[in-house]
């Protein structure tokens, strides 16, 4: 079964790789088919991947990717008071990666893998992506987790909604009066 | 005050109502601006062939808005020039780099007709980021020199106008753009003695340098002709909506000394980006490796 599934995203990437998959140069209902055969082959392999952090990082089961995370739509974790973020990272050494994750809180605690609390922002979602993604999400904000990654490794963050207000500040920069630049804080 | 800057332990940008103004001090300005596709006369633009119909880009606007936000591990600003083409510039605090991320689409193909104002024609756009700064990067002739990578792998320097194996003959003298635009896969950077302007992008995009000092990067395109090269549709996807597609993506700002600056950990890490897995109505603890 997992050969089965690897396969799928296998021959999935190999029709793609297509010239006029790489250069953009297909018909319309082209592009449409490459997309539907590369999210096959990706959902294909989800149960496999799971089941890797399950056995090796004692990851828990239902893990999920939202796929719009970046335009601030993920239904699941606008709903939920408490989740967890998992970050894999492939790479070799660490990072320091930016997660952004649509929520409708607008305070949290968020405490990584050995208890520690991390620092995190609760911004706003700006109205430019209220306009991208438009009725397909309804997320107030976003929170912006900085996760530290060590090469091939799994690291987990413990985010839980508290009640004690926001935390950020913004600036609007407006021209008044010829060349003079005027702010106001919001 | 200082509220129309934001800053971390390596970058200072100051905006104005123009949008960006300085990096580090040095003059720098970032647009996002538009190309009109050449359509009904000779080879039109589409999906195989870029050729703009005029040499200048159009503005979307000539005063965008810019919004400052302060959190406590970025500090971002958010300018927008409409309601299809913004970019946030972000700097996370410990990060090396200026992150900005682009949002353009769906791009809007009414508008009037050149020779009748009262007419509406559909016309498609290739919209670029226009970043400017006060690099001297032209060559002992004066042409302006870009560095564009290879595949990922190597570094070029182009120069306007020619080629180092024959010589170039622009035939499309009134616009001169097509052909001093390249495969841009993962950095484009201008330099001269003293400071190095370096993008990384986070997917292949096409750009160039058109006058000392700048770089363009094209993020988007809608067009509304087909350039008769195979395709035979035009290169104007539907998008979610139905009115075109909208595109979120990023570059990744290095400004620095020549010969100091190091992108390659950054480069490494668009290439090799970190999966994320979402775990909702739970918490738990992991082993970690």
């Amino acid at each position: 079964r997992g050969d089965l599934a690897e396969f799928k995203l296998a021959s999935a990437f190999g029709v793609g790789q297509h010239h006029d998959g790489i250069s953009g140069t297909e018909q319309e209902h082209v592009v449409s088919d490459y997309t539907r055969q590369l999210h096959r082959g990706r959902t294909a392999c989800r149960d496999i991947t799971n089941e890797v952090l399950e056995k090796d990082f004692e990851a828990s089961k239902g893990a999920i990717n939202c796929e719009y995370r970046n335009v601030s739509i993920c239904a699941d974790t606008e709903t939920a008071k408490e989740f967890t973020v998992g970050v894999y990272s492939p790479a070799s050494h660490a990072f320091h990666y930016h997660v952004r994750v649509p929520v409708n809180g607008s305070s949290y605690d968020v405490t990584n893998q050995v208890g520690e609390k991390v620092p995190v922002d609760v911004v706003p979602v700006s109205d430019n992506t209220k306009n991208i993604r438009r009725n397909r999400g309804f997320a107030k904000n976003e929170l912006w987790i900085t996760a530290k990654t060590d090469g091939l490794d799994f690291a987990t963050f413990n985010v839980k909604e508290t009640s004690d207000g926001l935390d950020f500040a913004t600036f609007n920069v407006k021209e008044t009066s010829g060349n003079d630049v005027v702010t106001s804080l919001t | 005050g200082d509220s129309n800057m934001i800053e971390n332990e390596n970058y200072k940008i100051s905006f104005g109502s123009l949008g960006v103004e300085s990096i580090n001090g040095m003059p720098i300005t970032n647009e996002l601006l538009y190309f009109n596709s050449s359509q009904g006369y000779g080879q039109n633009s589409g999906a195989y062939i870029f050729r703009p119909n005029k040499t200048d880009p159009f503005i979307i606007n000539a005063k965008p808005s810019v919004e400052i936000t302060k959190g406590s591990s970025v500090e971002f600003a958010t300018v927008t020039w409409g309601s299809w083409a913004s970019q946030v510039y972000r700097l996370w605090k410990g990060e090396n780099t200026v992150e900005v991320e682009w949002s353009v689409g769906p791009i809007p193909v009414e508008q009037k007709c050149p020779w009748d104002s009262k007419q509406t024609c559909k016309w498609g756009k290739e919209v670029i980021s226009r970043y400017q700064t006060a690099i001297k990067s032209s060559d002992t002739q004066g042409r302006p020199t870009v560095w564009t990578d290879t595949s990922g792998r190597n570094k070029l320097l182009r120069t306007k106008d020619h080629r180092a194996c024959f010589n170039l003959n622009t035939t499309d003298a009134e616009t001169g753009v097509a052909g001093n635009y390249y495969p841009i896969n993962s950095r484009i950077a201008i330099e001269d003695d003293s400071n190095l302007f370096s993008v990384l992008v986070d997917r292949a995009e096409a750009g160039g340098s058109m006058r000392e000092g700048s770089i363009d990067l094209m993020i988007h395109r809608r067009i509304t002709a087909d350039d008769h090269r195979g395709v035979d549709e035009p290169l104007m996807e539907p998008g979610q909506f139905g009115d075109g597609l909208m595109v979120r993506g990023r570059h990744f700002l290095f400004l620095g000394k020549s010969g100091s600056l190091d992108d390659k950990p950054m480069e490494e890490k668009i290439l090799m980006k970190p999966q994320v897995f979402l775990y909702p109505g739970q918490t738990f603890q992991t082993k970690s490796s």
